[in-house]
Formats: C-alpha cells, structure tokens, sequence
C-alpha cells in the first residue's frame, strides 16, 4: 500500500463502511452487492486484455461474448432479482457498455409496460430467453428529441390485417440504437401510425429484423453499424431502414392504444404514455450521473493522494497535490456533487416505481410532474457529471490523457448523456413549459404540490446584515 | 406577508431556502418574459422561442433547488454523528459553490450581499480545509473494485507509477522490440538516401 494512501485512510474521521450502507440503502445490500462483484471478479471466464488495447472489431466480439456469458452465468447462479443482476453486470462490464444492453434498459422494459396480456403472453419468453434480441429504434437520422416529426410511417392495411413499416426518405432512416447495427434480430419501431387515411402520431410495433435461424437480414429490410464514434467502441450502434416491411396487426404494442380489425383506432388514456420508457430511463440516466462523476472523483483524488508536485515552501519536501488549494476547489465541489446526484438519483428511482404503481393503478396525475423533473434533472445533472469529468481528467495531469487512467474511457462512455435520450437544452425546455403552466396555476389561485410547491409561497428572503 | 427571513450561510436550511427562492424569481422572470413577448402580438411559438435563454435558466435553477433540497432531506436520515457532519460539509460546500457559480442570480433576486458574497468564498475554503482529511475516505465510500475503476491512477492501493509501466508494456506496440513498420518502411528508405 503506497504510504501516503495509508496515511490518508489512517486521518479520516467517519467509518467508510457505514456511508458506503447508506450510498447502498443498507449494510444487508452492500453484503450482497460485494458478494455478487467477487462472483465476477473470481471468475477467469470474465478475464480479458484490456479493450484499448484491442481493434474495433475485436472490442465488439468480447462484449458479445461477455454479454452471452452474463446471461448463463445468471441463470446459473439463480440471479433474478433486477438490482442484483444490475450490479452483477456493472461489475463485469467495467467502464464500458454491453452490446445487449438496450434489450435490457428498453427492449424489455418496452414489453412490460406496453404489452396487452396476450402479447406478453407471446413476446415475454422469447425475449426473456433472447430467442428475440431486441432494440429500442426512435431517433432517425434527420430527427432526435423533437419525435412528433419522425418520418417512419406505419400504414395500416385492414384487407391482410397488417402493418406496412416504411422509411420514406433518407433522413427517416432509423439511426443510433444501440444493438441495432449487428446483434439484435428484433427492433420497437416508433412509426407515424396512420390508419383510414388518417395519421395517429406516434406508436410502437415490435419488427423482426433479421431472420431467427441464420440472423441474415429480412427482406425488405436494411441494417448495419453506423460506423466508428468518439467511443462505445464495443456497441454496435446501428442503422435501420425498412421499405414496405409487413408486420401482423399484433405486432403494434397495444395496451394503451389499438387498432381494430377494421383499421378503427381507440386512444389510449395519456398521450405521455409513449413517453414511459423515456422517463424511466431518464430517470435512471441521473444514477449514471452520480457513478460517472463518483468514479471520475475515486480516481483524481486518490491520485492527488499520492502524486507530488513543486514545492509549497521553500525546501521542503514537494507536498501531495491534494494540499494545493487550487486542486481541492477543482475536486472537492465534484466530490459534493457526486454525492448530491447520488441521492438525487435515489430519490428518482423511488419515485418512479412509486409513480408508474400509481400509473397501474390508472392514476396518471402524477406523470406530468414526474416527466418535467426526470426530463430537467437529466439535463441537470449530465451537463454537471460530464463537464466535472473533464475538470477530474485534467486535474491528473498528462497521465489523465492516458487511457491507463480510464478517465478518457469514462467521459467518452458517459457524455453521449448529454445528447441522448432527450437533447439536453430541449429538456430543460420541456421542464420549463410545466414551471410555466404551474406559475399560471398559482396565479389562478390553486394550489401546488410536490417540487414545484414552492411556487405558491411568496415569501421574500432578507440578505443577512454584515 | 410573512416576517422576512435572513439568509445564513451556515445553516444548510437557510441556504435551500435561498435556492427555492432564486427558483421562484427565474420562473417569474421567465413566466413575465413570455408574457412580454406575447404582448408585442407575436404567435405563442415565437413567444416561446424568443424567451428560450429565460426559460432554459429557470429549470437549471429549479432542478438546483431539487437537488440541493434533496441532499439536505437525505442528511436528516443520517443518524451516525460522523457520517452526518462530513456530509453536511460536504452538503454545505456543494450549496455555496453553486452560488458562486450563479452569485448574479442570487444578488438579482436580492437574496445575497456582495460582502455576503466574500463570506461565502473564504466559508468554501473553511470547508476544504475541513473536508481535506476525509477527501479519499469518502471516494473509497463509493467502494469501486479496482476491477470497475479499471484505473491506474484510481486503485486502491495508491501504487500507481508501477503498475502504468507495467500496463504501458502490455500494449500492443510493445509486442515485439522492433515493430514490423521498421523492416518495411523505415529500413528501405535508409538504403535508398
């Protein structure tokens, strides 16, 4: 153990087992978490050179075999339960993101929330025993946040009581989804719904993509990776462009909204419905905040620990870094924030399990509020987790431009946040237009709730006298 | 309305009490800016557009006030003394640096004084000061493996200068001593100059 490192943990004035309960909810789950790591981390199947110092191509094979041995090696230990298998992957797959991953986070999570019970009757096993490998396939090359102008089109033939999928021109070639390029065989299509000549917005339609015996593309079908990016090098980010695709009338997820036989179309009961899927994973995006800026603040403080730099006065021996004000009111204020978005991020994962068994319960009263806080804390806290990345990395010196150090792996991995998901001025917009419509209420006289309560109070604070 | 408060800038409730109030004002401003633009007959479209900078700053603000919120909420489910005062620290230092981050905010809304605003800075360096014991304590906390950090400069056991020369050595380069580029570019051209 390097002496200064020792000599720091030997200062401190808390005991770091009973914060680290906290960060994990309860000493119980930080047993079982660390259990769960030492399974992977003991398991020689799980060894591998470093990925920097492997080619495209070969990065992308060992995530797909990491993520097929992931998938067995659960099911051999009998880990079912969500958190636990988050954190059996987390620790396998390190700094970096897996190729099946968007058939965990949306693929999935799709089904379960916007399956009727017959389709999950059909789509459940075989997604949950990745005889279908799925993707989540929305942004188009011409169109992102804004998704009400999404070109792919979903005409409804009632003659074959069918679906035909088409993108019309270049810009509505589906582009991005993760998994999409080589590794799933079915994608969520969200396509322009329109049915007796008349268009419904947006839906989404389960569409095979490449066949389920030799994993070739279908007819009709054009799919493949988007190319090199700044990183994810071991995600196949893909491109899809369907021209006159048929799919059943089955095939469009229907629990909210339907397509009758005869091509009549019901409504479903919020048009923020759709947006689902978007809230939980921006939801989640903030916990990803708070681990980027936690990780990015373990490596530039421990190594401000130990590195030793001029000299703070004259003769003396070159102090840590770390002495330096400057490098403490670089590292310290992130260190506070990592913290913040930690709890934030707590609080966010409570409230949208709490909100989505109201939601089940057919009480939507609550998503409006939930959609514009999940909507602007993404924004908040990826801008602040991606900018104080970067402050980490310089903050280490030239050895943080090393890949050695993973803090290059950790920005390139963690800043796509900041775009992804819901561009993050457009989010902070979409917040806004409910800040908005909750100071009119409040001039109408109502009464708010929740985080926006405050808006009713309009109390005046005095700067204290000097 | 009610008996003005006075802003401490100790006191962590005082300071969530200050953001919640600076979120408040930017929503107004916005709100009003809206109005304005409206007034000037234009379509709520371009209304909309041509407040966007006021509109973007009022959910920055409100989304600041939730998390500095939510951060004092959690120290009050802290019952260990230790823990509670280094996080408190740390809850205190996140408050003020924000509002040094965003003082015209603050003294716009007259929520601050400028010397309030020189108390905060040498407040902050108090708070370093007090935190600098505990700083690699509270990222070992976060209890990353060193095979999830998968870091040089992070690990655990602070042997960092080692261990990149041991990985630098790994790297592909470094397969063998003479890189094959040698005997097919660089030794050829020697033999023609």
């Amino acid at each position: 153990m390097n002496p200064d490192i020792r000599r720091e943990r030997e200062n401190a004035t808390f005991n770091t087992e009973i914060l680290t309960n906290i960060l994990d909810g309860c000493a119980e789950k930080t047993k079982r978490r660390r259990e769960i790591e030492s399974l992977v981390v003991s398991d020689p199947d799980f060894q591998h050179d470093d990925l920097n110092f492997m080619s495209r191509s070969e990065r992308y094979d060992a995530a797909v075999k990491k993520s097929s041995q992931m998938i067995m090696k659960l099911r051999d230990y009998g880990i079912s339960d969500p958190e636990e298998i988050y954190f059996y992957k987390r620790i396998a797959r390190g700094n970096f993101h897996e190729a099946f991953g968007l058939h965990y986070t949306m693929f999935l999570p799709t089904l379960y929330s916007q399956c009727t019970p017959e389709q999950r009757k059909k789509w459940l096993p075989l997604a949950e025993n990745f005889k279908a490998l799925g993707t989540y396939a929305q942004t188009e090359l011409g169109h992102g946040t804004h998704i009400r102008k999404l070109e792919t089109t979903a005409t409804y033939d009632p003659s074959t009581q069918e679906f035909v999928l088409n993108c019309p021109t270049v810009t509505s070639i589906k582009w991005w989804p993760g998994g999409l390029g080589k590794t799933s065989n079915h994608a969520i299509v969200l396509a322009q719904l329109y049915t007796q000549g008349k268009c419904h917005g947006l839906h989404a339609f389960i569409v095979p993509i490449r066949c389920m015996k030799t994993h070739q593309p279908l007819p009709g079908v054009t799919v493949g990776d988007i190319g090199p990016k700044f990183g994810f090098d071991e995600v196949d980010n893909g491109y899809l462009k369907l021209d006159n695709v048929r799919i059943p009338r089955e095939n469009m997820l229907m629990k909210y909204a339907q397509v009758e036989p005869d091509g009549s179309y019901l409504k479903p009961p919020s048009d923020k419905l759709t947006y689902g899927t978007m809230v939980f994973i921006r939801a989640m995006i903030v916990g990803e905040s708070a681990r980027a800026l936690s990780k990015s603040c373990t490596i530039a403080i421990r190594y401000s620990a130990v590195r030793h730099q001029s000299e703070l006065r004259p003769g003396e021996p070159e102090p840590q870094i770390l002495d330096y004000q400057a490098q403490q009111y670089k590292l310290f204020p992130l260190l506070a924030a990592a913290y913040a978005f930690t709890f934030v991020g707590q609080y966010m994962s409570n409230t949208y399990h709490r909100i989505t068994g109201d939601i089940n319960q057919g009480d939507f009263s609550q998503l409006p509020e939930l959609h514009a806080l999940a909507a602007g804390l993404k924004a908040f806290t990826t801008w602040a987790a991606n900018a104080g990345i970067e402050v980490c990395r310089m903050a280490c010196g030239g050895h943080g431009y090393s890949r050695c150090s993973s803090l290059p792996d950790i920005y390139v991995t963690f800043t796509p946040t900041c775009t992804y998901e819901g561009e993050n001025t457009v989010m902070m917009l979409q917040t806004a237009r409910y800040l908005v419509k909750c100071y009119r209420q409040v001039r109408e006289g109502q009464q708010l709730s929740g985080t926006v309560s405050y808006l009713n109070e309009p109390q005046r604070l005095q700067p204290q006298p000097v | 309305s009610s008996r003005p408060t006075v802003v401490n800038i100790n006191d962590l409730a005082s300071l969530v009490e200050a953001y919640k109030l600076r979120a408040a004002k930017l929503v107004e401003v916005a709100a009003k800016s809206l109005q304005g633009e409206l007034q000037r007959s234009i379509s709520q479209e371009d209304a909309w557009n041509n407040s966007s900078i006021e509109l973007v700053r009022a959910s920055d603000a409100h989304c600041h006030y939730v998390v500095v919120e939510l951060f004092a909420a959690k120290l009050s489910e802290i019952s260990d003394t230790a823990v509670h005062s280094v996080l408190n620290t740390l809850a205190l230092l996140y408050a003020l640096h924000g509002i040094t981050l965003n003082s015209g905010d603050f003294l716009q809304a007259g929520l601050l004084t400028v010397p309030q605003l020189s108390q905060i800075t040498q407040r902050i360096k108090a708070l370093m000061v007090e935190i600098r014991p505990n700083a690699v304590a509270l990222v070992d906390s976060f209890d990353y493996r060193d095979e999830t950090l998968n870091s040089v400069l992070g690990r655990y056991d602070g042997n960092v200068y080692e261990s990149m020369f041991e990985w630098a050595k790994r790297s592909p380069l470094n397969r063998t001593e003479v890189h094959e580029s040698y005997y097919k570019y660089m030794k050829p051209l020697r033999s023609k100059l």
